[in-house]
């Protein structure tokens, strides 16, 4: 099952739900790939140790550009390999908007040649609805869209339902809503408010899981580790625990 | 003077500084255009009460596109003005990618004609190094960088200082570093480190004034208000007075 990662708005919590998602299913034996299709490349500098080491034609640069074969690399934890991103990417607009082939299905055409490996890929998406975006979607089987607490990051649910509808409709009619999930929750009014919203709009589609706000995820990633490394009794690793087994029964 | 207000990592508080810079100056009695040139639109939502009924040319689409003249709104706050952004502008970059003629310089040749006008201009750009951050730094005389606490935020820095000397080298060579900002700082370790790594690397262009994470900012954007508006004797209301005063000695 390939699942992507997705939000416009930036700083919603969509690499630090990948890396855990990732990096906590691979810790209970699932055969996990991890794909960063944003040009800011967190993911990839949390989860491979040698990324500073690595050249562009061994990232997903070179899929995107190229249409060369996803380079997958191992990671720290044994079930859990990834395949990286470049700063780069962030050019790729360019290259994908004026190609005549088919732009949007860089990513799935070569993902679909490996993901019988994996039981699970994750795709950490970039803050737009740009083709890099559209690449992942239009690989993805499902898609979760991370929301936390605020005006602008319930607002941008209307604009990527809209983008989730357009690729469902032009690229890949099996994409799926997996849910909506809600991070960075605190002890706050403007987090009941929203969450309510959320729950009144969205009402089924809401993960019942809530991720706390919790300062050792932002000291996991300092650390280049993933939460589970760092502080297997935090409050977050517990809330993705929880997380994980709701989605996949793990 | 026309400042952009930029970041490539998402959700550090572009669109608040943007909205509270603009909005303390305005209530100060300077003139003030606010540019809002992120698809997202946030600092647009906040800032007009009539955003929902703006058609797509009343926005900053057809300067984009069209090479239209700025449409510049009047908002509730007597001496602050808005050029809105539209959800569409996310399109933009395949409008700019294929231009032939200065795709850099769209906001630049219409915002020196009104420019003359204000006070202040502040810029708020979208989470991207993108040909709209582009225009906004070249048609910027400085740009105050966002940066909040984290690995990824601080990660952010290296990429878009080498954005804007890029920018300064081929487009704009004027481009000054007004500094760091330093938002949504919270009594943890975490913000410490954070702090402590920005001001070691960067020294005299970190902002002294640093603003706080108050849950304020987050519930004014619910109300539709900038945060004097919301609650004058906030944190992050007075935070923002301080530095308001620091850049600007008003
Ligand atoms: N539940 C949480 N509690 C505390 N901090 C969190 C939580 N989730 C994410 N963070 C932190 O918040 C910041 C933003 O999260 P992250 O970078 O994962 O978001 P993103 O949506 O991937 O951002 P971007 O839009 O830039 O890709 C990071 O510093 C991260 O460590
Ligand atoms: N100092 C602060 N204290 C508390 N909340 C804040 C603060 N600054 C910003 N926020 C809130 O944090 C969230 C992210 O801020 P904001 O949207 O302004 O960031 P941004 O950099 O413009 O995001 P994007 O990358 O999506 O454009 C918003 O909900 C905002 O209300
Ligand atoms: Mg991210
Ligand atoms: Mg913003």
């Amino acid at each position: 099952m390939i699942i992507a990662i997705a939000s416009q708005k930036g700083g919603v919590g969509k690499s630090s739900v990948s890396i855990s998602l990732a990096a906590g299913l691979a810790r209970k034996g699932k055969k996990i790939l991890l794909v960063d299709i944003d040009s800011q490349a967190n993911s990839s500098k949390v989860i491979l140790p040698t990324y500073q080491a690595i050249q562009p034609e061994e990232t997903i640069l070179s899929t995107i550009l190229q249409r060369s074969p996803l380079p997958v690399h191992p990671t720290r934890i044994p079930d859990l390999e990834i395949v990286p991103s470049h700063i780069l990417l962030s050019n790729t607009d360019i290259e994908l908007t004026t190609a005549i082939d088919h732009r949007e299905a860089r990513l799935k055409s070569e993902l679909d040649k490996i993901k019988d490996k994996y039981d699970f890929v994750f795709i950490d998406c970039p803050p737009a609805l740009s083709w890099l975006t559209i690449n992942a979607l239009t690989a993805a089987d499902k898609v979760i869209i991370v929301v936390s607490p605020g005006y602008f990051e319930l607002d941008s649910i209307v604009q990527i339902s809209k983008t989730i509808k357009e690729v469902r409709a032009f690229f890949n009619p099996i994409l799926e809503l997996m849910g909506f999930l809600f991070n960075m929750s605190d002890p706050t009014i403007n987090t009941e408010v929203s969450l309510q919203l959320l729950r009144q709009t969205y009402t089924d589609k809401v993960i019942k899981t809530i991720i706390p706000r919790n300062v050792d995820l932002k000291d996991a990633h300092f650390n280049k580790q993933d939460i589970f490394a760092f502080s297997p009794t935090a409050k977050a690793a517990q809330a993705f625990d929880r997380l994980i087994t709701e989605l996949f029964n793990v």
